[in-house]
């Protein structure tokens, strides 16, 4: 069974291609996953990798590895991210530039943005099946929650706690508003 | 030490951190060392560093939350069994990519696409919709998956308590065995934080390890995970303003990780009236416990030693289910006899699992997941 297993299996894939992408936005960018589901071999490695195209002045919204570590290595342009660990502390908050790495722990909260230029990354993931939960958006851990929950976690009406869950109607990749346009709506 | 981290993350069969983390001389009973008040609530932990949790690569916490307290979502580095010693309560559990299933009828079962021009269009007739909500009582065991946010409201009349074992050498956590919790709303004391461990409040904790009634007292310090975002960049995430970006930093809040709701909680949630396929199985169950129940007289031993309170005693209106109808003689008379299968039957639907399964008719894991006539 070994030459009908090993010596067979598929051992490529590209990523790469927007073709393929599983997270597509025309304004924003897109992502593709590469995990056990659609190249086997990764299960036995417990490994898994994305890769990622922000455009600019496009978003990856704050999310957490829910499985994994994971490594992020910037292939072109730059972008800002933030991440957050258990304290609430902001353990990483600056441009990550063409070339260098980053790593973020499982569990900490991240974000990504695209300043001036497109943004491409590639992370390496420690599971074979890595998940996010994302903090906003359509499939965010906000629209799982009850309105009255958000309301009485942060001391806001229902109202706005309506507003924090459908306000973004995209799921991962969101294209920001300007700096002027938030100022006006506050 | 770091190794011995490594090696434990990586087996998880390898409990504790070194060889020499349990060989111990001694075991003690353990009581909480590090007790933070809440609003509607107390949190106690015990000292992970305790050489008899060490050894067994756990950490332990135990919540006290008052009626009407809604401990806010939170998620663990670590799985987490939770045994509820008392009370009842309401349990949201937030599972990436499944869907909000929870919905006012009055919605009409369209779909609403979300939006803010939307949500001002619709107006009052909005409703609200999340994910599943569980109801639990006292006895049960609710278990948690790592990195898996869940809130907690207590609905009963008596203070919910609940005893949380995170087991931080799972080989589901890949960070370090000190048990972590992040915090996605208020601004909480970090019950696992102990001494020596880094962080902001690590210093207020060794001057003062139990924490004043009512929580810092206004200290505008902030834990919870989007405190370490900047505003406008959560802004621009969420497509709000400034203001209610802010909120969700709860910079000023210092009702700590369990807070009291006004009025009750408002969720969309099925009744909690037992259905007739949960009786049955209770029955079962107590049938499997006590042996054969029809001639069970009630002793001593199995009978509950605290009287049921009136509000876990069943309704007048949960009573009323309906009691089986006997067969009448005219109804007997006239049933089909069953029709006995013939041996070319007998031989098709071998022949099919056979077939099917490849196992002599068993069709167990993956290799019949793709047939459509297969239950699992």
């Amino acid at each position: 069974g070994i030459d009908e297993t090993l010596c067979t299996m598929r051992l490529r894939e590209n990523i790469q291609d927007p073709a393929r992408a599983d997270i597509y936005t025309r304004q924003a960018g897109h992502i593709s996953t590469l995990n056990s589901h659609n190249l086997p071999i990764l299960s036995w490695l417990q490994l898994s990798a994305e890769y990622g195209r922000l455009h600019q002045d496009a978003i990856m919204g704050p999310h957490w590895n829910l499985n994994a570590h994971s490594v992020i290595y910037a292939l072109r342009g730059r972008a800002r991210i933030q991440v957050v660990d258990n304290n609430g502390q902001a353990v990483f908050d600056e441009e990550l530039q063409q070339g260098r790495i980053l790593v973020v722990p499982q569990n900490f909260a991240v974000v990504k943005r695209a300043e001036n230029e497109e943004f491409e990354w590639v992370s390496f993931k420690t599971s074979d099946n890595a998940m996010i939960n994302p903090l906003a958006g359509r499939t965010s851990v906000m629209r799982a929650l009850p309105d009255e929950v958000i309301a009485n976690a942060y001391q806001i009406s229902r109202e706005d706690a309506r507003r924090l869950k459908y306000s973004r109607k995209e799921s991962t990749l969101f294209r920001a508003a300007s700096g002027s346009m938030i100022q006006r709506r506050a | 030490e770091a190794e011995a981290d490594r090696v434990g993350r990586r087996q998880p069969s390898l409990r504790g951190k070194g060889e020499s983390e349990c060989q111990l001389d001694r075991l003690n009973s353990l009581e909480p060392t590090n007790r933070i008040q809440c609003e509607a609530g107390v949190i106690e932990t015990w000292d992970p560093n305790e050489d008899e949790l060490r050894c067994a690569g756990v950490a332990v916490v135990r919540h006290i939350i008052e009626p009407n307290g809604l401990l806010l979502p939170s998620f663990a580095n670590a799985p987490q069994l939770i045994f509820i010693e008392q009370g009842r309560g309401i349990q949201g559990l937030v599972l990436p990519g499944c869907p909000e299933t929870f919905q006012q009828s009055q919605f009409g079962g369209g779909r609403f696409s979300g939006g803010e021009e939307e949500l001002g269009r619709r107006g009052p007739r909005f409703q609200d919709r999340h994910q599943k909500v569980r109801h639990f009582r006292e006895g049960d065991i609710l278990v948690l998956p790592p990195g898996t946010a869940h809130w907690v409201y207590n609905e009963g009349d008596r203070p919910l308590v609940a005893i949380i074992l995170l087991d931080t050498t799972s080989s589901l956590n890949q960070l370090d065995i000190n048990p972590r919790r992040f915090y996605l709303a208020g601004n909480p004391e970090n019950e696992h934080q102990v001494q020596g461990q880094r962080g902001r409040h690590s210093q207020q904790q060794q001057q003062q390890p139990f924490a004043r009634p009512g929580g810092r007292g206004g200290g505008s310090a902030c834990d919870n995970i989007f405190c370490g975002f900047d505003a406008e960049l959560l802004a621009e995430a969420f497509n709000v303003d400034m203001e209610t970006a802010r909120r969700l930093q709860n910079e000023n809040d210092n009702r700590n990780n369990i807070v009291r709701v006004e009025g009750r909680l408002q969720v969309v949630r099925p009744p909690r009236r037992q259905s007739g396929w949960e009786r049955e199985g209770e029955s079962e169950r107590e049938r499997h416990r006590y042996g054969r129940r029809s001639s069970r007289r009630e002793t001593e031993w199995w009978r509950p030693s605290r009287r049921e309170p009136e509000w876990e005693r069943e309704t007048e209106w949960e009573r009323e289910r309906p009691s089986p109808r006997r067969e009448t003689e005219w109804e007997r008379e006239r049933r089909p006899s069953p029709r006995r299968e013939t041996e070319w039957e007998r031989e098709r639907e071998r022949e099919r699992y056979q077939g099917r399964g490849g196992r002599g008719g068993r069709c167990d894991g993956l290799e019949c997941n793709g047939n459509d006539n297969n239950d699992n």
